[in-house]
């Protein structure tokens, strides 16, 4: 599966967690994600682990393979350089940090191979 | 500035099995 690249987050939006204390997108920590995870009755918390990193059809766009979950499930998404991942107590992450930040004015961190990001699914899913 | 619910991230952050 390759989904075409999808919008980033906007950085200057307030997010309101389960609890409902309100962050902007940029000071989220891992430990918000867990906590509203935990509170929440329609998702759950999974993870995701960066095993390629390859270039994409498009020169601003990368196709990251991660391996999900406890099934270690092989899902591949394409999306552009700049878009941002949130990785397991490092926080917001992507391919190329230095357009992130000039894109969405959101401090980001290097995505690398073995980086495990946080996904959220839905409960009863599967 | 507008406030997102934090479900409303769910889109941005990595790939599910579902997916």
């Amino acid at each position: 599966a390759a989904p075409s690249p999808t919008p980033a987050p906007v950085p200057s939006s307030i997010i309101q967690l389960a609890d409902g204390e309100l962050k902007r997108v940029e000071d989220l920590k891992t430990e918000d994600f867990i906590q509203s995870a935990e509170i929440s009755s329609e998702l759950k918390i999974d993870s995701s682990t960066v095993e390629r990193i390859d270039s994409g059809q498009s020169p601003n766009a990368v196709v990251i393979q991660f391996s999900v979950g406890e099934l270690k499930a092989q899902v591949c998404v394409e999306v552009l350089v700049e878009y941002p991942f949130f990785v397991f107590g490092q926080g917001w992450s992507s391919c190329c940090p230095d357009r992130t930040t000039q894109l969405f004015e959101l401090s980001c961190a290097k995505l690398c191979v073995g980086d495990v990001c946080v996904s959220l699914t839905l409960r009863g899913l599967r | 500035v507008p406030v997102f619910p934090w479900h409303s991230l769910v889109p941005f952050l990595a790939p599910t099995q579902s997916d």
